[in-house]
Order: structure tokens, then C-alpha cells, then sequence
């Protein structure tokens, strides 16, 4: 729910990791009107046809959204336009289920489907979590990332009582992790303290070809294959397909 | 509009700055369900009687839920709760201009009023810059940063044309300028190239100090006086006391 945490660059990083390295078939949904999910794949998002407002609006199958990336790889693309439809798709009945009915259709298709969220718990990451199984929460390691995971706990629990949808945690992601700094280490700690069993041991560190890698529409791992944040995103891909 | 840019940083050490330095009285008012600019002065956001959500929802009147910080600086702060209210509030008839409304029965006691939106367009973000003459734009120096600016000019328009709404912008502002990287620098030339007269010559490093000084409930300046965080944004109150 909070902004800038790696919600992106994790998802992204995670669904090529996933294809690549562990030959799973794997759909990446862009439910995000800013679209970067989308972009950083390379995808021209002010160039859209068809994308994930259409799927939710009822005026295309999911399928047809779909843009394969490569082999493994599709994603359901979004751009701005999805901000505007917000409100309308707010007022709809059944509005918290739209994207599950639709990805009903086509999830024997892929082993995994991850969602990229928008920065907020509105209708867009409802229809996100009223869709999933599990969820994958990126932490910032700072005083305000770790106030945003308490107003995440807060909404999660009103999403099991009032939307009756029981949410697994899949784990919590420590990210931007700067070894320098004493502020890291301790929100870390923290995290630790709080989330033992729930915590990912891979912690993502602030690293420069994280943030450069999407300019170049390629994962970390291709665009720095040796480097720490390569690496980091790799043993990441091996907890996730051994929980 | 994209998350994690520093608007809530950018807002707080700004209302700090510009009543502490320069003696003007600061409104900051946080519309951001995530209460981050209120917690960042102390404010203990999980128990507050009265919020911005009482002044949208007409239950209090905006004088009743100030927060008093210091002698020029006051706070109507915001929680988790606000969120709630997002569609109700979507629903009411001249929903974009609650805020407008509220805040013409307090303005002429304050020389500044600062608004935290969060990060996105939605019903909350309107209703502030409906009520306001001026956005300040902080732009994270990265690829999805540059991109989130392309999105929030097209939003701008948006607001321009269909609610008929003049919005100045005060300024782009660099931020979390990493001068170690190449991407920071190709990141900055680039908006200099396209923003030559709209950007802030003051360019707010990446610097610890920074993201420390919210859990001291104090602005960076306080935290580490001499630090080059400190003085970007002392030099930012400058700026924006000029123009
Ligand atoms: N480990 C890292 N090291 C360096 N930069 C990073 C790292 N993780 C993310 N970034 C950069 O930080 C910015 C925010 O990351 P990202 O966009 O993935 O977060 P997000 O949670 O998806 O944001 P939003 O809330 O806007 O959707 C981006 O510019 C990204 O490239
Ligand atoms: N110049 C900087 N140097 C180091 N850390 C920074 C800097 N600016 C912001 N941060 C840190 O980056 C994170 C995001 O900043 P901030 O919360 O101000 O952004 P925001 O745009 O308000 O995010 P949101 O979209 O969630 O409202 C915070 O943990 C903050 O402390
Ligand atoms: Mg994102
Ligand atoms: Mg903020």
C-alpha cells in the first residue's frame, strides 16, 4: 500500500525469475494505472488496444488482453486511461470480483499469476487481493515503509472479516535494504522481531542496476547477472517456489 | 502520484522550513489515508478523535480538527480510516470541492497551506488540487520516476479541462539524487531538458539523515543541522518563498 516500496520492481523481477530460471508459466496482471509493471517489460503503455480496464469493464476477455513477453511470459498490460474508470468501476455490482471471474478463465494456463497493486487500497487492489491466494507484502526499511506494513495489517484484516476471503501470507519482503546505514539494520531487526516466521531470509538491497534494469526492459538478473541485486531477486525466486 | 517520490518528505520539512526559517504560518493538511506527514511531526496517528475525514464527511469543521505542531505550524492530520470514506465520498455531490470549501473558512490565517496528497488520482487528490493554486511535483531520478511525471501531466490536463480548474505548477523537484550513479544524472539532465524553466534548482540528494528524522518527529534541519539534506531543503524554502 505504500508508494515506492518495490511493489514493481519485485513483481516484475519475480515473474521473469520465475520463467526464466524455473521454467514456470507465469501471467504478470498490471492492475496499476501508472502501467509500470507493464513498462518495465518494455510494453508501450501509451500505446495500449486493449488492456486490463477493458477485461474489467466487460468489453474484452482477459484473453485478449493478454501480450506474451516471451516464451513463459505474459502479462495483462494497464496505462492511465484505468484511473479514469475507477469511480465507474466502483458503482458496478460485484465490483470486488470482477478480476477473479475473469482470470477464472484462463488460470489453468499459467503455475503462477502475480498482480501488481497500485499504492492504495481502492477498488483496483481489492479486485487484486479478492483474486489471489496469497500476498507478497515489499517492506521499505524506513520509519515510514514500517508504518505503512501496519496500515497493510490493518487492511488486510478488513478485507478477511468484510469481503469473508481468507488471504494467506505468502511472506514479507525486506527491500532497499543500504547496509550503511543504521536505519536499515534496525527497521530489519524490527521486521524480525515482529514477522519471524512470515519474513523472506532474501532481502533486497538498494542497488543501482535494480533501478536501472527497467530503462533497458530487462530483469536485474540480465542486465547485471553478477551483481547483488541480480542475486538477491534469484534466491528470491527459490523461496517463493519452495513455499 | 507515484509512490514513494517524497511528496509526504517534500511537505513536511517544507512546512517546517518555511515557519521555522522564514516565520510564515504553515497549514499542512494530510489527505493521505496513510497519515505519513502527520506521523512525521509525532502526531500518533492510531488515536486520533478528529481527522480530515470528519471536515470531507461535514462531522467537524476544519478549525476543530487542527492539530497545533508549534507556534506557525498546524496539522489537520489523517489515518487509515480515510479510506473507508473513498467511495462514499466518490458519491456525494460536489465531492471535489469539499476541501475547497473547508479550507476558504481558515485561509486567511496562514501564509501557506501545504497539501500531502497519496499516490494516485483518485477522489482525495482532486479534492486537493481543486483547493489549491499550485502543485509542487518531486520526481524520483529514475526510469519509472520519469515515467510517473508523464502520467501526472496527463492527469493535470485532466483536472485543467474537465473540471475547469487553473493549476499553476510551482515547480518539478529532483529528488533522491544519488550523484554516484549514472542513472541519477541522466535522469536530472533529462527533466532539466524538458523543464528548463519549471524545475526547482535545488536538488534533494539521497541522504540518510532524511529518512531518519520522521521517527524523531522532527525535520531533517533538526535532525543533523549541517547535513546536506538539511541544506537542500533549507535551500528548497528559499525557492519557494521567491517564486
Ligand atoms: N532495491 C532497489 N534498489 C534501488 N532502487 C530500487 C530498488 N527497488 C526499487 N527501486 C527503485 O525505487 C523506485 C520505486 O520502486 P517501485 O516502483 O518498484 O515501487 P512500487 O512499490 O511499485 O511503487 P508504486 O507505489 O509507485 O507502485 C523505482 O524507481 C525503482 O526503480
Ligand atoms: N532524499 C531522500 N533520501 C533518503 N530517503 C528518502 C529521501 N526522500 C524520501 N526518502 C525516504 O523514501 C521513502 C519514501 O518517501 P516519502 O514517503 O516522502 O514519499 P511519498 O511520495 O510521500 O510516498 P507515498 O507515495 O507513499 O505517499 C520514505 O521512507 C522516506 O523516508
Ligand atoms: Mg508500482
Ligand atoms: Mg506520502
Amino acid at each position: 500500500m505504500k508508494g515506492g516500496v518495490g511493489k514493481t520492481t519485485t513483481a516484475y523481477n519475480l515473474a521473469a525469475g520465475l520463467a526464466d530460471f524455473c521454467h514456470q508459466k507465469v501471467l504478470l496482471v498490471d492492475i496499476d494505472p501508472q502501467g509500470n509493471s507493464s513498462a518495465s517489460f518494455g510494453i508501450p503503455i501509451w500505446d495500449l488496444e486493449l488492456q486490463i480496464r477493458d477485461v474489467l469493464l466487460r468489453k474484452a476477455s482477459i484473453q485478449d488482453t493478454v501480450i506474451s513477453i516471451r516464451d513463459n511470459i505474459d502479462v495483462v498490460p494497464s496505462n492511465i486511461i484505468l484511473a479514469e474508470d475507477e469511480i465507474p468501476i466502483s458503482g458496478l455490482p460485484g465490483r470486488e470480483l470482477l478480476l477473479r471471474k475473469a482470470i477464472a478463465s484462463i488460470e489453468d494456463k499459467y503455475d503462477y499469476i502475480l498482480i501488481d497493486c497500485p499504492p492504495n487500497i481502492g477498488v483496483f487492489s481489492i479486485n487484486a487481493l479478492m483474486a489471489s491466494q496469497e500476498v507478497l507484502i515489499p517492506v521499505d526499511l524506513s520509519f515510514l515503509g514500517l508504518l505503512g506494513l501496519r496500515s497493510i495489517e490493518k487492511a488486510l484484516d478488513l478485507i478477511r472479516t468484510a469481503l469473508d476471503h481468507p488471504l494467506k501470507i505468502t511472506g514479507v519482503l525486506a527491500t532497499r535494504y543500504d547496509g550503511r546505514t543504521n536505519v536499515s539494520k534496525e527497521v530489519l531487526q524490527s521486521l524480525k522481531d515482529t514477522f519471524s516466521d512470515k519474513m523472506f531470509s532474501t532481502v533486497i538491497p538498494e542497488n543501482v542496476k535494480i533501478k536501472e534494469a527497467p530503462s533497458f526492459s530487462i530483469p536485474v538478473y540480465q542486465h547485471d547477472e553478477k551483481g547483488v541485486g541480480a542475486k538477491a531477486y534469484s534466491s528470491l525466486v527459490q523461496e517463493v517456489i519452495c513455499r
